[in-house]
């Protein structure tokens, strides 16, 4: 949780420049949306509402500094990425594949499954671009670690517990093989470009 | 699922 804050945080920072996709902060403020209704139904601990708080107000502020405060420096011709494209089977298998066909865990299924493809417009709109912004590889590398840390997480409670949760643990596979093309580039193209300042060149 | 912490993705 700590790295997915550093995330939003250097997120924060990249709004001041173009480069970010603004869709992909809409699905990811969804995803927070649908997922933590429960902050309204049952209380865990003084850290999980917090943290659910923090995550669901830096999600917003940050669609509303992308869309309004600094609309003029979104690049929108290049965050073109069509959301139906995954908001339509997301919300269809979330309904086909769930633990209980209750509202509140259908959202939950609906936000974990959107939680794996919400990158996608970002992946999408460096590759049009051809390059990614140093920061917003920060920001990739960061969300990046975040999942590749559940994978340990589920890896130590599935020894440690004998328990796993097989929708998350699916589709934050799925999540984190979309990063591993991104990371790849991270570490091949990163460091001899990080001299010129100009970010990583992303092939289409 | 959902509301479930011991069993749940943040």
């Amino acid at each position: 949780n700590a790295l997915h804050v550093i995330a939003l945080l250097l997120l924060l920072l990249l709004l001041l420049s173009c480069g970010i996709s603004g869709k992909s902060q809409v699905l990811f403020a969804l995803v927070f949306t649908t997922r933590y209704l429960d902050l309204f139904t049952n209380f865990i601990s003084l850290y999980n509402t917090v943290m659910k708080v923090i995550f669901l107000l830096c999600s917003y502020v940050t669609v509303y500094m992308i869309y309004w405060r600094f609309w003029k420096s979104f690049d929108s011709e290049n965050d073109t990425f069509r959301l139906e494209f995954l908001l339509v089977p997301v919300t269809g298998l979330s309904f086909l594949e769930n633990y209980s066909f209750t509202p509140l865990e259908i959202l939950w299924t609906f936000s974990i499954y959107l939680e794996s493809v919400a990158i996608l417009p970002q992946l999408f709109m460096i590759s049009r671009t051809g390059e990614a912004e140093t920061i917003t590889t920060h920001y990739l590398f960061f969300l990046g670690l975040y999942r590749a840390l559940y994978l340990a997480n589920w890896i130590w409670r599935y020894h440690t517990e004998n328990f796993y949760d097989q929708i998350a643990v699916v589709s934050g596979v799925v999540q984190t093989i979309f990063y591993c093309d991104f990371f790849y580039l991270y570490v091949t193209k990163g460091r001899c470009q990080e001299g010129d300042g100009h970010g990583i060149p992303i092939p289409a | 699922s959902a509301g479930d912490p011991d069993h749940d993705e943040l």
